[in-house]
């Protein structure tokens, strides 16, 4: 549909303008952007990765490995998608988390779709690259549920990773289907029961890559914010990890406010090629089986 | 964990490094140093006499890392700094017991 | 007795020499190393187009020490060496089986 | 096999290769290096005030060779090395797990 369109390519657009957009200020203190920037709205480039303005990261570039991965074979498979994870490292990319490159290593070096159980893969790594899957399982519940974390595990396996993502992926279906913030805070109300460690009110003001620092920063705008630029921008504006909780929150708010809502400043800045791929995907994504 | 520690010819340096991002193993330790073995200096005109210095410059790289990649990573490292001429360098394999990252205090395979 | 090896950012030597002195460890060797990994390199201007220098000078630091301290002198390094931004560096502990002090031909613990 | 290290006064490395050349040991590697420790550095005046510099130059080599030449080789550094005068350096060897010779891909004791 028309409608579902426009919320997929808004959650897509929104994943990459709300990494370029935070990757300014990643590893910032709200008081460092406040001091250099006042309020950092603009997609200028530059931080700690020396980007030109406009320019993604690894957020946006696992996830389109992920979705170039789901079209190439019509559908979930995890050796593929370890494969063009391993092209996407090879290809000497701006930056790589440290859990997701040693995640790919692993299965370069002995084939392996995940590692043990590990302390060290509570970040936000698997969970800021779920969209294409999102999109390609949306009419499957078993599937996504399955899939979503087949995904993850391929460098993240850690239980609160896992149950981010799920919620992260269940809350952007909701919206993609035409749900709202009411049908999100289901979702988020079962996540805090199984892990009330994800509580967010009061919100803590952190938003390191600590998948619970993260969900934190991301559910506290979403549900305080009422409006797409708003709600990106005050997330950002946290710092610490704010490509990545920016691109959650461009995912979300994409989903939710649609592709029109996306500030035509953003988009005018936003890499070409990154865009075009992007709409490729969505149309690509949209026309498989799980339809 | 290991530590590799290879001494090569400085121009290899980007080949080498290249041969072990191919891995995922992206962050090392260079040092300037001074090598002594078969291969000879070059020689050197001082007060009219030739004479061969006999030390050559040579990069020293230091990468630590998972047990489990060293037999690749020392391969890689061969295939990268060979030329089959003396002084290609050695390669020095040693146990790590201990890695912390300074600014996360994560630990060994996470600190690398 | 262990050795120490600590990669970290030039400007904080001192301070990590001044909290390994409070634990009366005040000798060690010193290395001018350049690092690569995360952290990015200045940018450079070379033919008009701009390009990010990908290695970084650091400072390598390396500290014989009792096994008994290791604990207490990581724990100092990571203290001083710290600053939270990536780049801090990387702290290797390893196994030293004998150590000689040349002046006087002590041998281990008395010889640090 | 067995790694040595050994920090000396810079003055002494041509005694040291000599005393190590004898044992039939004539491949080693070189790093320039700062020492910290008992001995202080140099006066210098700045801005009309004297200050002691608090490092002293001091050469580090690195000698792989078989652990039956150890004793042996500790024994011609320190005699090599030695002035008497503090700050003669120290002693350090750590076991090494393999040695590869890059240039023929030859191991452990052929290698070296
Ligand atoms: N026993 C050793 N211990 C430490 N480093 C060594 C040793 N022998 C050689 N090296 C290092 O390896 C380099 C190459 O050695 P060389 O004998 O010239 O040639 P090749 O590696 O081709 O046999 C030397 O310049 C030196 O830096
Ligand atoms: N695998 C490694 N082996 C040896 N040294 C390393 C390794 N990885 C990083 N380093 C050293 O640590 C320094 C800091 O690493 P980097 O990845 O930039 O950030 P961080 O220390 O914050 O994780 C590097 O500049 C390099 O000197
Ligand atoms: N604990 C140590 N770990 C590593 N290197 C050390 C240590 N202590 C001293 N050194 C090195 O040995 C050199 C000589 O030490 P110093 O205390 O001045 O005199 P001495 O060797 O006569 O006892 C120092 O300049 C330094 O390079
Ligand atoms: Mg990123
Ligand atoms: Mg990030």
């Amino acid at each position: 549909t028309e409608q579902l369109h426009d919320r997929a390519l808004g959650a897509y657009l929104g994943l990459a303008v709300g990494d370029a957009l935070g990757a300014t200020v990643e590893f910032m203190l709200p008081r460092e952007i406040k001091y250099q920037y006042g309020v950092h709205k603009d997609i200028i480039g530059g931080g700690w990765l020396k980007l030109k303005a406009g320019r993604v990261t690894d957020d946006t570039e696992m996830s389109l490995a992920l979705g170039r991965a789901l079209l190439s074979c019509g559908g979930w498979n995890a050796n593929a998608v370890a494969d063009e994870f391993v092209v996407w490292l090879k290809s000497r990319p701006i930056d790589i988390g440290n859990t997701c490159r040693r995640g790919i290593q692993r299965y370069m070096l002995n084939g392996s779709l995940s590692g043990p159980v590990s302390d060290g893969d509570g970040g936000n790594g698997a969970a800021m690259r779920i969209f294409p899957l999102v999109l390609a399982t949306l009419n499957d519940d078993a599937a996504f549920r399955q899939q979503m974390l087949e995904q993850a595990h391929l460098t993240h396996n850690h239980p609160l990773s896992d149950a981010a993502t799920l919620a992260l992926g269940e809350m952007t279906r909701v919206l993609l289907k035409g749900g709202g913030v009411k049908e999100c805070r289901e979702v988020v109300k079962a996540l805090l029961v199984e892990y009330p460690r994800f509580k967010f009110t009061p919100y803590p003001g952190r938003a390191s890559g600590y998948i619970v620092d993260t969900m934190q920063t991301v559910l506290h705008h979403f549900f305080i914010t009422d409006s797409l630029e708003s709600f990106l921008v005050d997330t950002v504006n946290c710092g610490e990890d704010a490509d990545t909780t920016g691109a959650i929150a461009g995912m979300l708010a994409g989903a939710l406010y649609g592709a029109e809502a996306i500030p035509r400043r953003w988009l005018a800045r936003l890499d070409t090629g990154v865009q075009a791929e992007i709409r490729e995907q969505v149309n690509g994504l949209l026309q498989l089986p799980a339809y | 964990m290991k530590k590799i520690e290879a001494i090569i010819k400085p121009f290899k340096l980007d080949e080498v490094r290249e041969a072990l991002s191919e891995l995922g193993a992206s962050g090392l330790t260079v040092t300037e140093v001074k090598g002594f073995g078969r291969q000879k200096g070059h020689t050197e005109l001082y007060r009219g006499a030739e004479y061969v210095v006999d030390f050559l410059p040579k990069i020293k790289i230091e990468v630590v890392i998972p047990s489990a990649l060293v037999e690749t990573a020392v391969e890689a490292i061969v295939k990268a700094a060979h030329t089959g001429k003396i002084g290609d360098g050695k390669i020095f394999v040693t146990a790590v017991e201990q890695v912390i990252r300074i600014r996360t205090g994560e630990t060994d395979e996470s600190a690398i």
